[in-house]
């Protein structure tokens, strides 16, 4: 036991990265284990767990660096290992003080030891100290991070009692970023969700949500916080109900003074999704059944499709197979006569060759932009906006921008190891 | 077993045996400012860091007590007051706050330090 504490020095440098910053880990993947003999006696085994599953997870919310909890691989090969111990503890040469004052340390790259004189309580209690929001901390010390003397940080020394339900701050998030970087990838689908709402005076109001899916998981985005919803991404099961588990290809929603109906796409079928009653429909008002072929309530259009969005302006749905745009009029219920189009000539490159050419993931009308972006692999290419060709009317109409990484624009849009996803 | 009798333990008796001792004078106050990286290193090694260079003997107590005290946002006064004392008792984690800079540093504000790595 002793001898799984002692620094592996040759295995755990081959971790890590000298890469300048003081980044810790080089791998995608970090294992993690309570150890057997250095439970605490003061919570459930299970809630230990629990706890350090959700510490760990916060981390990844905002690094590309997945956690998974490793209870079979020899000690010494488990990255993290954390254990609970009083005064002289764990082969450890910090002994510990008893309650008060030093509640847990850190080993770089490595161990992470608690006080079990402390009185640690879970995330639910407000009394003690809270054992989420200190295993936050020293893991945010395994992984390089030093003390921040900044008010509100998570690796600020002294433990601050009391706090409501604590997030790594916008500052946490870049500081762990300068270390990892930021999360990057492909999504499925984005898309705006609008809510119309009665506000206090009975006016109507409209408010959109921004999702983007990946896989079988998603993400709400704040936009005006800069940042996922706390504790996303989540499975798409969980949020939406009926409609494909995983791997849409592409959402449209249809929004006229008279007509209010949102798609989804998958394969060569559609389903209408009810935002009231927050479920796939199994019937419309014509008495459709759901899931249909796209074939039957879109003649002309091809499947499966790389993505789709409607343009409310001109009530066409604009979609996209291959290299190939089909414009679609909702009211005459078929492709506009001089579609298919070569992607290429309807959503023109501004700079030559800068263009995704075929296959996009998403094409992505946003209302916090007022602009449509088209997404492939992890850049977007932004359309010509009417904002735009006002400012400079040379632009070609619906031209694309030269390319920039989705990242970098909307942030923190990390996977997390599939065994938290339902945290 | 600490010893608590309600199902939650949200009645858990710590044995007084186990109380951390209070920082209560200026020798303990010397101890935390060593221990936590703000004067000279203890000899022990500290978590968190492979090994760190002994402190140059002319951090005084003084000097580190102010450092100490303006990263908490106290008046820097390099003595050891009541609200020194205050923060020194906070609960908080065991490893060191800074590394001791270079003397050529010592002069950039706390927290934003670069870390001064051994070259491997």
């Amino acid at each position: 036991f002793l001898q799984m504490l002692l620094p592996k020095l040759d295995r755990q440098q081959e971790d890590s990265s000298h890469s300048g910053a003081t980044r810790a880990f080089s791998r995608k993947t970090l294992t993690w284990r309570l150890v057997g003999e250095a439970y605490s006696s003061q919570l459930s085994v299970d809630e230990q767990r629990y706890i350090f599953k959700l510490a760990f997870r916060m981390w990844s919310e905002v690094i590309p660096l997945n956690f998974r909890e490793d209870l079979t691989a020899p000690g010494a090969m488990v990255n993290i290992k954390l254990g609970f111990g009083r005064g002289r503890h764990l082969g450890c040469t910090r002994v510990f003080d008893g309650s008060g004052q030093e509640f847990a340390h850190a080993w770089r790259l490595g161990d992470i030891h608690f006080d079990d004189d402390e009185h640690f309580t879970p995330p639910t209690s407000d009394t003690g100290i809270s054992l989420l929001k200190v295993a936050v901390h020293e893991i945010g010390h395994v992984l390089g991070l030093p003390h921040i003397y900044r008010t509100g940080s998570i690796m600020h020394p002294n433990y601050t009692p009391h706090e409501p339900a604590f997030e790594l701050d916008w500052s946490d998030r870049k500081a762990i970023q300068k270390l990892y970087g930021s999360c990057k990838g492909s999504f499925d689908i984005a898309f705006d969700w609008i809510r119309k709402e009665r506000n206090q005076y009975g006016e109507m109001m409209v408010r959109f949500s921004t999702y983007f899916f990946r896989n079988s998981w998603y993400w709400l985005y704040e936009n005006r916080n800069n940042r996922t919803r706390y504790g996303d991404p989540i499975q798409i099961l969980t949020g939406w109900h009926g409609i494909p588990a995983e791997n849409i290809d592409a959402f449209v929603h249809i929004w006229t003074r008279r007509r209010d109906e949102r798609y989804f796409f998958k394969g060569s079928q559609y389903w209408r999704y009810d935002g009231d009653k927050d479920q796939a429909l199994l019937e419309d008002e014509q008495g459709r059944s759901y899931p249909r072929l796209i074939s039957e309530g879109f003649p002309g259009i091809p499947s499966p499709l790389d993505t789709a969005f409607y343009d409310r302006k001109k009530q066409l749905i604009y979609f996209f197979k291959e290299s190939f745009v089909f414009a679609f009029d909702i009211n005459r219920n078929q492709v506009l006569n001089s579609y298919p189009m070569k992607l290429t000539e309807v959503f023109p490159a501004i700079t030559p060759q800068n263009h995704p050419f075929r296959n996009i993931d998403s094409a992505y009308y946003s209302y916090a932009h007022n602009s449509i972006f088209f997404f492939k692999g992890n850049a977007y290419w932004k359309v010509v906006s009417e904002k735009d060709k006002q400012q400079n009317s040379r632009l070609p109409s619906n031209g694309l921008f030269p390319k920039k990484h989705i990242s970098e624009k909307w942030f923190d849009l990390c996977d997390v190891h599939i065994s938290t996803l339902n945290m | 077993e600490a010893l608590f009798h309600s199902r939650d333990r949200s009645d858990l008796e710590l044995s007084p045996l186990h109380q951390a001792r209070p920082i209560a004078d200026l020798q303990a106050a010397q101890r935390f400012l060593s221990r936590y990286g703000w004067s000279a290193v203890s000899s022990a090694r500290s978590p968190n860091l492979e090994r760190t260079t002994e402190a140059p003997a002319s951090i005084s107590l003084a000097d580190a007590m102010r450092r100490f005290q303006k990263a908490n946002a106290l008046p820097v006064s390099g003595k050891l007051d009541t609200a020194t004392l205050v923060a020194m008792n906070k609960p908080r984690c065991g490893v060191p706050d800074t590394q001791l800079p270079s003397q050529t540093t010592l002069s950039t504000p706390l927290g934003l330090q670069p870390r001064a790595r051994p070259k491997r």
